[in-house]
């Protein structure tokens, strides 16, 4: 049920995807959401995900080795998904020091592996930065879970994010946008198989209730 | 330099992908 209405292949399913800051005020701690993909328990009842050929996108990732072609073309092609992001910028927090900007995300996989998480940024279709990162599985509740704990976001994503929310108007900072992408490429470390490959596109969100999204699966019919 | 790109707006999406859900 979840490989047709979830991000998950065969081997892997992402759990929970978290782009944020955080800061501590009064002893309290706010956080806010760029970007979120929460837990989900999806049925049978459920409508599959919508497909998005994947050679629509293939320019708006590196088109170089490793790039999304060439990894589509190795497959398997059901660990492939497309995730458009209408991100929230509406934050009120101060930057400057005491402000963390992070990334967590969680899977569950069949397998007692270690993974490879690459992250690679691109703008206008090239690659400008990318972080490997590795994990090791815990078993819970029968299944294989993998925990990457509040990564420190890249110098590069936190300019581009302050630069991103000081643009005047939105439809500004959706040109912006437009130009760039994230390519994440969660891989067995010992036999480099693809499990989960995810391509993140983005707009801001209009939205009073936060950041938004919708998930696709990339086919090539 | 950075090549020009067909605009997403041109490309064969589904309509869902420039509609923002109310919830999720």
């Amino acid at each position: 049920v979840w490989q047709d209405r979830t991000i998950a292949s065969a081997k892997l399913r992402l759990l929970e995807y978290s782009a944020f800051l955080e800061t501590q005020r009064d002893r309290e701690t706010y956080k806010h959401l760029f970007v979120h993909i929460g837990p989900s328990n999806p049925g049978y009842n459920d409508p599959v995900l919508e497909s998005i050929d994947v050679r629509q996108i293939y320019d708006k990732f590196s088109e170089k080795k490793g790039g999304l072609k060439e990894l589509y073309e190795k497959g398997p092609h059901n660990a492939f998904f497309l995730v458009k992001f209408w991100a929230d910028l509406s934050s009120d927090i101060e930057e400057g020091s005491g402000v963390f900007y992070g990334v967590s995300s969680q899977y569950s996989g069949t397998e007692n592996i270690t993974i490879s998480v690459s992250t690679k940024v691109c703008s206008f279709g090239k690659q400008v930065v990318e972080k490997v990162e590795t994990e090791y599985a815990h078993m819970e509740g029968g299944k294989y879970v993998f925990r990457i704990h509040r990564s420190p976001m890249c110098e590069y994503m936190i300019n581009f994010i302050h630069k991103l929310k000081h643009l005047p108007e939105k439809y500004m900072m959706n040109s912006v946008l437009e130009n760039f992408t994230i390519l994440q490429v969660v891989s067995n470390r010992e036999t480099q198989e693809t499990l989960l490959c995810i391509a993140f596109v983005f707009e801001v969100s209009t939205s009073e209730h936060g950041a938004q999204y919708h998930v696709y699966r990339l086919v090539n019919d | 330099c950075a090549v020009e790109q067909v605009p997403m707006r041109k490309r064969q999406l589904p309509a869902s992908f420039w509609e923002e859900p109310k919830l999720t």
